[in-house]
């Protein structure tokens, strides 16, 4: 299955 | 002192529907060099990243840095009342927690002007560090909320797989599965209306179709539209708006568990 991904896990929090 | 005047009010109209199915509030930061806006949604899936440079304002005056915390609903029902061919200024004074929008008629014979309460807002900003990206793919921007609208009915996600042939959209649910191909154009008459693909390395990503679909509410702020993708980094989904700026949004792909 898939889970739907966060973008704070991608991108850094400022 | 802050001013923005902008002649062609109704871009302002349609950068709001851009923004307002996705976020509920946002900041407006103003600078020298524009008008910038970043925001997440609720559930930090997708991001829009807004950019109006201050050279594509008829007029633009901003004496120091200031954010304006706005109500994205409320906003927009005060946008509801300029017409489309209404020149729109958007006012505010250093520290102040109202805004104003004024709205005149192209003959100067209405002027309208409406106050609005600031919000204070706490917002996380995320940076986003330049990407070359694996693939990117230019397609009419009508053109990619039809697949999106048409592959929605299928499922909740939706796949998207570029390779040097061309771009595939699919999506598979209860009643099927649906796949739409698109060829890079051979020849255009109208740059506007060509598929192009630029492609470094194949990629195939999943994403949930209820977030392009949002993104789709921007297709009238531009013909073309920019999908740039790597492999298991978020989707970005740039629009351009004429010679004042761009919307992107970022979608973050769906991950395999």
């Amino acid at each position: 299955g898939q889970t739907q991904g966060r973008l704070d896990t991608f991108f850094k929090v400022l | 002192m802050f001013e923005a005047r902008l002649l062609q009010g109704s871009l302002l109209k349609k950068v709001m529907e851009a923004l307002k199915e996705l976020l509920n509030e946002a900041a407006w930061d103003c600078s020298d060099a524009g008008i910038q806006l970043q925001a997440m949604d609720n559930s930090h899936v997708s991001l829009v990243s807004l950019n109006l440079r201050a050279e594509g304002f008829d007029k633009y005056r901003c004496d120091r840095n200031l954010s304006m915390g706005m109500n994205l609903g409320s906003m927009s029902k005060i946008l509801k009342c300029a017409s489309n061919e209404d020149i729109i200024t958007i006012k505010a004074q250093d520290n102040a927690d109202t805004v104003t929008f004024v709205f005149e008629s192209p003959d100067q014979d209405k002027v309208s002007d409406y106050e609005m309460k600031l919000m204070n807002l706490d917002q996380e900003h995320l940076g986003i560090p330049e990407t070359d990206y694996a693939c990117t793919i230019r397609l009419p921007s009508s053109e990619f909320a039809r697949i999106c609208r048409d592959l929605s009915q299928f499922g909740e996600s939706m796949v998207i797989s570029c390779t040097k042939e061309g771009v595939r959209f699919s999506a598979t649910g209860d009643i099927g599965t649906g796949n739409i191909k698109l060829a890079q154009s051979a020849k255009v008459d109208k740059e506007e209306e060509a598929v192009v693909i630029e492609m470094q390395e194949p990629v195939s990503l999943t994403f949930a179709c209820r977030y392009l679909n949002s993104f789709t509410k921007a297709t009238s702020l531009s013909k073309s539209v920019q999908l740039s993708m790597s492999p298991e980094v978020p989707l970005v989904v740039e629009y351009k708006i004429e010679d004042i700026g761009h919307v992107r949004y970022y979608l973050a792909p769906k991950i395999e568990d």
